[in-house]
């Protein structure tokens, strides 16, 4: 019964997932290894920006003043809409995890705040190659030498997430594995200035012992998978750290706003 | 809550859209 329980709990969560991401690991790998019918259009220089952000990110970037900033701002301004798009995913995804819409408010709230750019750069990997990144919902590629030759401090934004996303992705999970890997990041009990720890500790465990069982079927071959996993979970803590350092520099010194979800967020964070 | 108040509304509201 208990084995059939986690089952049960697996598939819901690989549903949510399934369901509230409008990018994934199988989606993004067919365009990546070029199977899909209509290619990304490259993006690798100035030229080649400037007719993305008139066809595919019109919407992001068309009259409300941006167009007219230097080229960094524009792309640090279109990173925070794909942000503030998958925060959102994020939110319904959590609310899909069995448990989570019982907990306190509050609580939910604060596993948000903490969770989401986990969650997001352990999802982004998944659009990554060596090479460059998928934007625009799998409709451009921006290359990683591109992102590396804009001036300072905004090349310094991406190259840790492809350095991560590199060894991330050499785990080879598959959807399934990372629905789970997300929801064990969002429910997560020590969280700064959680209410009822116990409540969320109850529910991260029953999520931790579901992937532990899950990669024990899924990858027999690997049997250190689960705890290179809880590794990662630590690199993503430090990721998340540096990048939010790094986001409070550019407000600091750049003329450049911040979205207020993303400003929510990151106030007070660490 | 006020801190957090976009966050709250994703929580109780999903057909809220947030502009970009």
């Amino acid at each position: 019964a208990q084995l059939a329980d986690q089952k049960t709990l697996a598939k819901q969560i690989y549903e949510a997932y399934l369901k509230n991401f409008n990018m994934n690991k199988s989606k993004a790998r067919v365009i990546l290894t070029g199977k899909a019918s209509t290619p990304p259009f490259v993006i690798h220089d100035m030229d080649t920006l400037r007719l993305a952000e008139k066809t595919l990110v019109a919407k992001m970037v068309g009259n409300n003043g941006i167009q007219n900033k230097e080229v960094e701002v524009r792309i640090f301004h279109c990173c925070q809409c794909t942000s503030v798009e998958t925060v959102t995913e994020l939110t319904e995804f959590a609310k899909s995890v069995p448990g989570f819409v019982g907990l306190d408010l509050n609580d939910q709230v604060t596993l948000l705040k903490y969770g989401v750019y986990e969650a997001m750069f352990a999802m982004l990997a998944s659009s990554m190659n060596k090479d460059g990144l998928l934007v625009a919902y799998g409709n451009g590629f921006i290359t990683r030498e591109f992102l590396k030759s804009l001036r300072k401090p905004f090349s310094d934004m991406m190259e840790p997430k492809f350095e991560f996303a590199m060894k991330f992705n050499a785990l080879e999970l598959d959807d399934s594995d990372l629905a789970l890997f997300v929801a064990a990041i969002i429910c997560c009990g020590d969280r700064p200035g959680l209410v009822n720890v116990g409540h969320i500790e109850k529910m991260q465990e029953r999520i931790v012992q579901v992937l532990r069982l899950h990669l024990q079927s899924n990858h027999p071959d690997d049997a250190f998978l689960f705890p290179k996993l809880l590794q990662k979970l630590a690199d993503l803590r430090q990721l998340v750290t540096e990048h939010a350092q790094l986001v409070q520099e550019i407000k600091k010194t750049e003329d450049t706003s911040l979205h207020p979800l993303l400003q929510e967020i990151y106030r007070d964070m660490y | 809550k006020e801190k957090h108040k976009i966050l709250h509304r994703l929580l109780q509201n999903s057909s809220s859209p947030v502009d970009l």
